[in-house]
């Protein structure tokens, strides 16, 4: 059977594309 | 059928993760390349029913990646307020931190997930956590114009004081 595999979890950058404080 | 414990556990075969464990349960706490554990992939997809038996199975919450992710930041991020309940009431700290300094409140207020928001501060998620970058709960919510979230931290501070 075809293996469908997940891609690691990953945690986002929180402040992508915001400016800095 | 040779899906890791990690794979089996993030695509919810509850099933096939209990035969696993029966097995090996060392491989409760299996840490793969990067440090997560089952719970932390179940806790990454939003598999509640496979969190409930690794945790009824003896996975510690508790544990935290090499980068510091951890099962409870996942699962805000997610948005999952199933998962992170269940693993508040296990006692996990709900003002974990990893290396972005990312707390639980944080990615939930990112990921514009209000019941999130709403059942971390209910258990002490500190408002006032700023990310590496500076940014707290509420200047993330402002910045991305999220006025539930922004609501939901207001009423949370009118509450404080």
């Amino acid at each position: 059977s075809h293996l469908s595999l997940y891609t690691s979890p990953s945690l986002p950058n929180i402040t992508l594309g915001l400016p800095a404080t | 059928d040779s899906l890791s414990i990690h794979q089996l556990a993030a695509q919810g075969e509850v099933l096939q993760v209990a035969v696993r464990l029966s097995k090996d349960v060392s491989l409760l706490s299996k840490q793969d390349e990067r440090g997560f554990t089952p719970l932390m992939w179940a806790s990454a997809f939003g598999e509640k029913t496979v969190v409930d038996l690794l945790l009824e199975k003896g996975a510690d919450p508790k544990i935290v990646a090499r980068d510091r992710e951890s099962a409870l930041t996942l699962a805000s991020s997610g948005g999952y307020v199933d998962i992170i309940e269940v693993l508040l009431r296990r006692g996990v700290d709900v003002n974990v931190y990893d290396w972005n300094g990312g707390t639980p409140l944080l990615y939930a207020v990112r990921g514009n997930h209000v019941k999130c928001v709403e059942a971390l501060l209910a258990k002490g998620a500190d408002i006032t956590t700023e990310s590496d970058s500076g940014y707290s709960a509420m200047a993330l919510a402002v910045a991305l114009g999220y006025k539930k979230i922004q609501k939901v931290l207001e009423d949370h501070i009118l509450r404080l004081y």
